[in-house]
């Protein structure tokens, strides 16, 4: 479902060059559960970037079901971005002015969604986190994890067919975080969602199929479940 | 060093109460490491807010040396925490528009420092971090565990006495986490500075002089080293 080729992104800063990606090869199942893994500034965010077709790479190719990203237009990008993945960004990425709940429907808007069925799905969705007692709270009257939980509610908004999933139990508990990571794990086994998750945190090896090690924004290995 | 009688914080949103706090009675000595764990939402921020001066409480009375927070004016209370308390905010707190080195070195302003005495000082404590390369370096130019690094970096440039440090590895990898929390170790052991963390890193306990659990914003149990 996700190839990508070559792929390189620098930063350039004066005359210093940063690496943030150096030709990564990568090919990602649909179905499965991958878990990016990787000291802090090795790549991760920035890989998940250039699949999620939030920024461009600096050379190299990205490809979802077959189509090289840097070939759909505007529109279709926009489609892909809104019905087909699904995000948590690792700083949530949550609108202040906004309450939870209108978080968590705002990307069915742009689906088309009917009103009853936006407000009947996010209020699933916020219950399905622990959040169902505060939907009219926004951002700023929510602790760090409850934001978390938010921005993990509104991936699931418009039932993607890829979650990509950047550091979503950072700031949650142990007992929470277990929580989301058993979420995901049904989303993925039961409904063949494909999770591609970047984390610092090692129970998600338990539920990943493939565990990707990244430093200095190359790939560094690859450990198939049955290795681990 | 911090002692708090009866501390409570209550929200009121519409006609619902939140209590992110309720009658804490904590004591904290000089010197001590701290960590406070407890679930998302049970008032770890909030009770950093309190003990930090940046917030008032509902009721209730915090400490500092002994004197009631409550009587500072306004002169004192910046004093305080200028120079006495070092803050590692869970979300950074960077100013965007600066440098790793400008957001490192401003509060060395306020604290009087002269300019060379603050470059030197701020490079120091970058390199220290692992930041040494990427000192001019904007907050979005860094990933989310290097953004965390500068704030780290930057609750220690005025010496303080009382590091309050909230979650300050949650977006760190293992070996990053545990870099950061032998230089917290040391900076207690060595220099004697007092250090309260809020944290879900289980790494913490095994440094930590005691641990406090928290829940539905009222301390649950406080864990002795012996123990633990
Ligand atoms: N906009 C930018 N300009 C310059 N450099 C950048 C930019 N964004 C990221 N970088 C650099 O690229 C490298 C990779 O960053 P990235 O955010 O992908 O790391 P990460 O693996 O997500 O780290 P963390 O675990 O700390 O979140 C880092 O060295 C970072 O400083
Ligand atoms: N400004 C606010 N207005 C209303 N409620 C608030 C506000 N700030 C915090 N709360 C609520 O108070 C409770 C405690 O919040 P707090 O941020 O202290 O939790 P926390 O222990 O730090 O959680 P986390 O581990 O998720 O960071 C939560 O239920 C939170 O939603
Ligand atoms: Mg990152
Ligand atoms: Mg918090």
């Amino acid at each position: 479902i996700v190839r990508t080729r070559d792929l390189t992104k620098q930063y350039q800063l004066g005359d210093q060059t940063v690496y943030a990606l150096r030709d990564v090869k990568l090919d990602i199942r649909r179905g499965e559960y991958i878990s990016i893994m990787g000291p802090s500034g090795s790549g991760k965010s920035t890989l998940f970037n250039m699949i999620g077709g939030l920024d461009k790479p600096t050379s190299g190719t990205v490809f979802i079901d077959e189509v090289d990203m840097a070939q759909l237009d505007a529109f279709e990008l926009a489609w892909l971005r809104c019905r087909k993945i699904g995000y948590i960004f690792q700083t949530f990425n949550l609108i202040p002015v906004m309450t939870a709940l209108e978080n968590v429907t705002l990307p069915m808007i742009f689906a088309g969604m009917s009103s009853d069925e936006m407000l009947e799905k996010g209020v699933k969705l916020l219950e399905t986190v622990g959040l169902g007692e505060r939907l009219h709270h926004k951002p700023a009257q929510l602790s760090g994890g409850q934001q978390q939980r938010v921005a993990i509610a509104r991936s699931l908004a418009n039932d993607p067919a890829i979650v990509l999933a950047d550091e979503p139990t950072g700031n949650l508990d142990l007992r929470t975080g277990k929580e989301i990571i058993e979420l995901l794990r049904r989303l993925n086994k039961e409904q063949g969602v494909t999770i591609i998750s970047a984390t610092h945190d090692l129970k998600m090896i338990d539920v990943s199929d493939r565990v990707i090690w990244i430093r200095d924004g190359r790939i560094e290995r690859i450990e198939n479940r049955e290795d681990i």
